[in-house]
Formats: C-alpha cells, sequence, structure tokens
C-alpha cells in the first residue's frame, strides 16, 4: 500500500 | 481600493468551479499584478494555486494590496446569480469586510448588485521555486479528464507513465486493471488534441485518482493541459488561460 505525502515537506513556508 | 470589471464573468464562475470542492477558504490576493490565490486542501496533498492577471480585466485597479478572505462555497453560491453572459465586476474597499459584486447583462438593462461578507483568514503560503522537470505531457484537457474518471471505475490510485514514446496511465484494483496509453502525436490534424512530450528522463510516479479527478473540474477553462513530473516531487497540473492559469499541485503517493 502507498501513503499519500505532505505537501509541506516539499515546500516551505514563503 | 479593487476594482476589477470581467467582461466574460462565466470565466469567474468556471473557475470557481474549478476550486471550491478542493478548498473552502481562501484569500484572494489583490495586487495591481492582478489576483492570486494560493490554497492548499485540508489534508495539505493538494495545493491551488490561480493567477487571474490584470490584463484579463477592464478595467483593473488597485492602488493598494489587498488579502480578501472569502468562503469559496458562499462565493459560488452568489455567482450563480450571474448570467453566463454577465459582465461582472469586483470591488473591495481598503477595509475589506465586504467584497461587492455586480451582475451586468449584455443589454445593459438588468444590472444585480451583491455583497459578501469577508473573513480573517490566516492562509499558510508555501514557496513553490521554479523547477525543471523530468517529464512534461501537454495533452488535451478533455482527454485527461476522461482517462481519470475511467481509471477512478477500478482504482484509488494511477501509475503516470512517461517515455518517449507516449504517456501511459494504469490502475489496478480488486476488479482488474485497466491502462490508456497515448502515443506522442504531435503531427496531427488537430492541435487541440496532441499529446506531446518533453522528456529529460522516464518517470514513473503514483498518484491519488480523487485529487485528479477533482483537478479536471478546470476543463472548461483550457482545452490543453499540462502534467509536470519529476521522481518525488510534487505533480504540477496546469490550465492556461488567455490571462493568468490554475495550477494544482499534488504530492506524489510513496512506499509504506
Amino acid at each position: 500500500a502507498a501513503v499519500q505525502d505532505n505537501l509541506r515537506i516539499f515546500y516551505g513556508r514563503d | 481600493m479593487l476594482e476589477a470589471r470581467l467582461q466574460t464573468g462565466a470565466l469567474l464562475k468556471k473557475v470557481l468551479e474549478a476550486i471550491k470542492e478542493l478548498i473552502t477558504d481562501a484569500n484572494f490576493d489583490c495586487s495591481d499584478n492582478g489576483i492570486a490565490l494560493q490554497a492548499m486542501d485540508n489534508s495539505h496533498v493538494a495545493l491551488v494555486a490561480l493567477l487571474l492577471r490584470h490584463d484579463g480585466f477592464e478595467p483593473y485597479r488597485c492602488d493598494r494590496s489587498l488579502a480578501l478572505g472569502v468562503n469559496l462555497v458562499s462565493l459560488s453560491k452568489v455567482l450563480r446569480c450571474a448570467g453566463n453572459d454577465d459582465i461582472i465586476t469586483l470591488k473591495a474597499d481598503d477595509t475589506a469586510d465586504v467584497l461587492s459584486l455586480t451582475f451586468e447583462n449584455t443589454d445593459n438593462d438588468r444590472i444585480s448588485e451583491y455583497e459578501l461578507k469577508l473573513m480573517d483568514i490566516d492562509s499558510e503560503h508555501l514557496g513553490i521555486p521554479d523547477t525543471t522537470y523530468e517529464a512534461v505531457v501537454q495533452m488535451s484537457s478533455a482527454e485527461f479528464a476522461r482517462i481519470c474518471k475511467d481509471l477512478q471505475v477500478l482504482s484509488d490510485s494511477v501509475q503516470i507513465d512517461v517515455t518517449k514514446e507516449g504517456v501511459k496511465f494504469g490502475a489496478k484494483g480488486e476488479l482488474g486493471s485497466g491502462a490508456v496509453t497515448l502515443k506522442q502525436n504531435g503531427n496531427v490534424d488537430k492541435e487541440e488534441e496532441a499529446t506531446l512530450i518533453e522528456l529529460q528522463q522516464n518517470v514513473s510516479l503514483n498518484f491519488s485518482l480523487k485529487y485528479l479527478v477533482n483537478f479536471t473540474k478546470a476543463t472548461p477553462l483550457a482545452s490543453r493541459v499540462s502534467l509536470s513530473m519529476s521522481s518525488e516531487v510534487p505533480l504540477l497540473v496546469e490550465y492556461k488561460m488567455e490571462a493568468g492559469y490554475i495550477r494544482y499541485y499534488l504530492a506524489p503517493k510513496i512506499g509504506e
């Protein structure tokens, strides 16, 4: 099974 | 203050349809560049970035940057009161506690005015760097919508494989499996339907179909869609409009 990543892992706060 | 008059009000209706199921509240960031919005869905898996450039409005006036906090369901309800051919004018003053919307019909003999209460939204703004993707697929937006809908019958997720020959969308589930392959065909007569691939290297990625199907609600905004992919980074699905864009980012599914 695959889990869904969180976008915060990829993009930091502006 | 903001004053933005949109000749084709239907555009704003379509934009709302394209985002309202993914996000509930968002700030419309108005500046002299135009109206922008960036918001993540509640689960922080998908992000919408919208830009309506100033040149898409006539006139467009925004002398001071404003963040208009809008409940998108409410705005979409109000926009349903506008006719498809209506000219829509958005106005807000610097206190930004209400958004005024005026709908004028094309005969200019029916003018309706609404005011929508605004709210303070403490939104998290992500910095998305310019990215060179390993694979960029440009294709018909209607075809992309059809593939996502069809494969959702089989599975919650889709595997997208891109090679220089084409792009393959595959799904496997309890009832069986399915795949749709589109060959690169830049020479077809109908440019709108061509599948074009720019490739640095082959990619194979898994994404949630529920989100992709949600993104395809933007199909009425553009006849083309581009899918930008690199291993282990979010997918970018972009619909370009005449004066702006709607971009969706979706985090990839990863093995447990």
